[in-house]
């Protein structure tokens, strides 16, 4: 663990009353080797340590912490500050029904994560309605259906309808009909550098006015998620971001990129492929996983 | 001028690393390319031409067809995790096959996603080419050797048994896994003739864990990257191949059937630099 490797650094540092620009930059160069092997983004590396050591210079050693301890709280700190805060939840409160869209690559778990949401959201009493508003892929509407009937929540899907735009305008006046407080949009997956279909994207987003835009990123991606991250952002102005297959052994060093770049908060975890594999996310454990 | 300059190995080394390449071999090339300009005279141009032979020389023999076999029907057992596009990839190199005028089969192996069946069967009906399946929950393997038999009584030339996505981490279903290829081989000897890891170009490091997890486990005979249309590199590819060998067969540049493309490691190290 990235621990132990402190702990050998700073063995040499033992006796000396605060951390020094020579006894810090070989821990920093070990920061940034285990950052980048858990794909953290190239710059956000770049700019993360460079602020790790302007916190760690000077800092008085504690006398019963050594001085390897006291080098890691700090760049775990750092890194927790950086992923956010625990338990942000959804911000739902407004006029009725709430509607949470849901976009992202392809492949990334939108549809199941509709379907974890949903299941989340029902637990707290919320009458939802899922969209399945992937027209695209073969057989997206019937996963959407297939999830709802599982979990007894109501999708509104129409076969014979293909523009995204109509599906949700119908799902929501029949929103509104029925009384349901919170609709949950599921997209079709794109790629960000696909302007047009990020342009349609916008353009339903404007149709729908959605009180959250969520990026349901996949927690293995690679250096990428950066670029992934920043045009969406740019595109939608994204609300959150839900995590998928931490259930994996990915050291998940995505989770800081999509932060860094976007700043939007990321506010569960998708940790199984059952509907109930879902987690509010934690910025410490992440913290920690990261590191490895 | 003689030696790496400072700005060229940094702008070098981001390139490297941003196309998921990973540490360890980025600063291996990085050794490599000062100690050949500290003898040589560089400029950019030759150090970028330096940098890329380096990279293709990683690639060699790495590129490769699907097997032929001497009875039909050859049979492609394709997995990887949660997502990755196997379901597509099977569409698209049926696609392919089927215009090269072979027959071929596919199994809906994936028993437990929803609508998982319901997809591959709009594919087989795209396509012209039959679906085995059974109802959602059955037993994958019990699939499998339904369309095994349904090859071999039809004549088939290709049998592609898909399989449900997994995390290479859960063991019961890599167990699975395993008994899906157990039940092929003890039907057909040289089945699967053909074991595909389907992996996403936008995945990071871990592509390396998962290729070596299922390998270890199944058995790998080839690789498809997939996604290669979007901004990420897949060079995780890169260290993958230099320490397992494994050729990389296709990759994937779409959501339709055309999409597909053979691996050519030329172009695939010239896309790096684009
Ligand atoms: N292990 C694991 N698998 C997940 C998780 N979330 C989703 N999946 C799986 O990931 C795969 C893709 O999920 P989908 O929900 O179809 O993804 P999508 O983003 O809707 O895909 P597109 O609509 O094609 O873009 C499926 O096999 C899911 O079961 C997770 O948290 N853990
Ligand atoms: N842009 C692009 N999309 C792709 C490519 N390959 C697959 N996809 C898309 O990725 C998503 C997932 O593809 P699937 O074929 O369902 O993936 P899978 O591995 O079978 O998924 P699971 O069975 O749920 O594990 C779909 O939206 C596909 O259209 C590709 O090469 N490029
Ligand atoms: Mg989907
Ligand atoms: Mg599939």
């Amino acid at each position: 663990a990235i621990s132990d490797k402190f702990n050998t650094i700073f063995s040499k540092v033992r006796g000396r009353a605060r951390l020094s620009e020579e006894n810090i930059s070989e821990a920093l160069r070990e920061i940034r080797l285990a950052l980048l092997e858990a794909d953290v983004n190239f710059k956000v590396v770049k700019s993360f340590t460079a602020s790790v050591r302007d916190k760690a210079l000077g800092t008085e050693v504690t006398p019963r912490v050594t001085p390897g301890q006291q080098f890691i709280k700090i760049v775990h700190d750092e890194l927790v500050g950086l992923l956010g805060i625990e338990g942000e939840g959804l911000s739902l409160s407004g006029p009725s029904p709430a509607v949470i869209m849901l976009v992202g690559l392809v492949g990334s778990g939108k549809t199941t994560t509709a379907g974890k949401l949903a299941l989340h959201l029902s637990k707290k009493s919320r009458n939802t309605l899922m969209v399945a508003a992937d027209t695209m892929r073969p057989a997206a509407r019937n996963q959407l259906v297939s999830i709802g009937q599982r979990i007894g929540i109501e999708v509104f899907s129409n076969d014979r309808e293909q523009s995204p735009n109509r599906i949700c305008a119908d799902a929501l006046s029949y929103a509104s009909k029925k009384g349901v407080d919170t609709v949950i949009i599921d997209t079709a997956g794109r790629l960000a550098v696909d302007e047009q279909l990020m342009g349609e994207l916008a353009a339903l987003k404007r149709a729908i006015a959605p009180r959250e835009v969520l990026l349901v990123a996949d927690s293995m991606s690679g250096q990428d998620a950066v670029t992934v991250a920043a045009k969406f952002h740019e595109a939608l102005g994204l609300t959150g971001v839900i995590l998928t297959k931490l259930d994996g052994d990915t050291r998940g060093g995505a989770a800081l990129s999509i932060k860094a770049v976007s700043g939007a908060p990321i506010k569960f975890a998708g940790v199984g492929e059952k509907l109930e594999d879902l987690m509010p996310f934690e910025p410490g454990r992440m913290a920690t996983r990261i590191l490895g | 001028a003689h030696g790496l300059d400072g700005g060229l190995r940094d702008e070098i080394e981001e390139l490297l690393i941003t196309a998921d390449i990973g540490v360890v071999l980025t600063a291996r090339i990085l050794d490599d390319l000062s100690a050949w300009a500290a003898k040589n005279n560089v400029n950019p141009a030759e150090g970028t031409l330096r940098i890329k032979e380096s990279l293709l020389s990683i690639l060699e023999e790495s590129e490769g067809a699907i097997s032929a076999v001497d009875a039909p029907p050859a049979v492609v057992l394709v997995l990887g995790v949660n997502g990755t596009g196997k379901t597509t990839t099977i569409a698209k190199i049926a696609h392919d096959l089927t215009e090269h005028g072979k027959s071929v089969i596919l199994a809906a192996g994936d028993t437990f996603r929803d609508a998982a069946v319901e997809q591959l069967t709009v594919w087989g009906d795209r396509l012209g080419v039959e679906v085995v399946s059974q109802k959602q929950g059955a037993d994958p393997a019990a699939v499998a050797f339904d369309a095994l038999v349904r090859a071999q009584t039809r004549g088939i030339d290709y049998l592609f048994v898909d399989t449900a996505g997994r995390l290479h981490t859960k063991y019961n279903l890599m167990e699975e896994l395993k008994k899906i290829k157990r039940v092929l081989g003890d039907r057909m000897p040289a089945a699967p003739h053909e074991t595909l890891l389907v992996l996403d170009a936008g995945i990071g490091q871990n592509n390396i864990a998962q290729a070596k997890k299922f390998h270890e486990e199944v058995g790998i005979t080839g690789i498809v990257l997939t996604k290669l249309d979007g901004s990420a590199k897949g060079g995780a590819i890169f260290p993958l191949f230099a320490d397992l060998r494994i050729p990389i067969k296709y990759i994937g540049v779409g959501e339709g059937a055309d999409d597909l493309m053979p691996f050519d490691r030329h172009q695939f190290v010239e896309a790096l630099f684009s």
